[in-house]
């Protein structure tokens, strides 16, 4: 079984639109094992 | 007696060459999987190949196959035998049986067993309000941006499917579509807003991002993430953010099975498939989520529905049908979960 995320978040880009607003980062990488709960970007 | 002698020596000779045909089989996925694992460690990217075995896959009643998987899994086991079973299971596909909610004893088959809860506090949500947490125990195969204005999502090198292939055409977004528009800065005409019985994704992906006229409104781009659960993880599926879910899609399809293998030689896996998509908004706009079903975990269980029955007997297949939706009341609201909330279970056939 297979779980797909599809979803928006803030994009930015100059340091500008990144000092006004965080961009949204993934913090995994592919191959990652994760658990539930545990962040996949923030 | 000439023909019972014959008997004797065909039924055991029959055996012999199907064990040794099994052994072979067994022998050939092995190397396989050590060629996979090795061109995966040199940085080699799975490429699609599609095979016979794909097409014979076609040719099965998976459905069936999977509903009788199901039937035999829910099959009572006496007592003393339950824990001997769950830890064998457990060996062969790394489950931690440590974690499990309840005594071993109390799981009466292996389907209950295989959605058991977990333990008070095994796994902590990390609640900082700005992240995205994972709904599933699981290994993360894909995540990215989609910045095409097809928006694909790669299945392997060389083969991609579309996000509303995936999802399903939204009816409840154009109001949402509408508003990104208004907010475009350079002031172009947005013919595609009259464009009513278009979908959300139709207008969204053809400007998928959207700069606000208010500076201090951030732009938006459109992300996803693949997680494939492997058959000793914890299976059951919980919120990834607070969000409000307004609508419920299910794609009555084909189960084939999504493990790797499966992922590099049958086209169009994930959107052939049964599964269940949850449609809404969290804090940042839009957020998806689709449960899809295989052919040994074939049924996915909505604990925002529980009416909702899937993996069901059909007399004919007709894959081009729209899925069954619904949109949950109260409009425009629907179903609020928070991070972490449990949300679905994916049971076996």
């Amino acid at each position: 079984s297979t779980v797909v995320l599809v979803f928006q978040a803030p994009i930015s880009k100059s340091p500008k639109d990144k000092a006004l607003s965080p961009e949204f980062r993934f913090c995994i990488r592919r191959g990652d094992r994760i658990q539930m709960g545990q962040a996949l970007g923030r | 007696s000439s023909s019972s002698q014959g008997n004797s020596f065909l039924v055991p000779g029959a055996t012999v060459a199907t064990i040794a045909m099994l052994g072979v089989l067994h022998a050939r996925r092995l190397y396989d999987d050590k060629k996979v694992e090795e061109a995966k460690e040199k940085g080699i990217e799975l490429e699609f190949q599609p095979d016979a075995k794909a097409t014979f896959l076609r040719l099965l009643p998976l459905r069936s196959i999977s509903r009788l998987w199901g039937f035999l899994t829910s099959v009572e086991f006496p007592l003393w035998l339950r824990p001997h079973v769950y830890r064998a299971w457990a060996r062969a596909f790394h489950s931690n049986l440590e974690e499990a909610a309840m005594p071993l004893e109390e799981y009466a088959s292996l389907r209950q067993f295989f959605v058991r809860t977990l333990k008070e506090g095994s796994r902590p949500i990390d609640s900082d309000s700005c992240c995205l947490v994972s709904p599933v125990d699981g290994t993360i195969l894909r995540f990215g941006e989609l910045k095409e204005a097809g928006a694909m999502i790669e299945q392997v090198k060389g083969f991609s499917y579309s996000v509303s292939s995936l999802l399903g055409a939204s009816s409840f977004l154009p109001m949402i579509a509408a508003d990104d528009m208004q907010e475009e800065s350079n002031g172009q005409e947005n013919t595609q807003r009259d464009e009513s019985k278009k979908s959300w994704w139709t207008i969204s992906l053809a400007s998928p991002k959207v700069r606000d006229p208010v500076p201090t409104r951030p732009m938006k781009g459109l992300f996803y993430c693949v997680i494939y659960l492997k058959p000793g993880d914890y299976h059951r599926v919980h919120s990834p953010v607070k969000w409000n879910v307004l609508v419920r899609r299910h794609f009555s399809g084909r189960l084939f099975p999504l493990n790797e293998r499966a992922t590099k030689t049958i086209r169009n896996l994930y959107v052939e498939n049964e599964r269940v998509v949850l449609e809404g908004q969290w804090q940042e706009g839009f957020m998806a989520m689709a449960a899809i079903g295989a052919t040994n975990i074939g049924s996915i269980e909505l604990f925002i529905e529980p009416a909702l029955r899937t993996n069901r007997p059909r007399k004919k297949l007709l894959h081009s049908e729209p899925p069954e939706e619904r949109e949950y009341e109260p409009k425009g609201i629907g179903v609020m979960l928070k991070k972490g909330d449990e949300v679905a279970a994916f049971n076996m056939g």
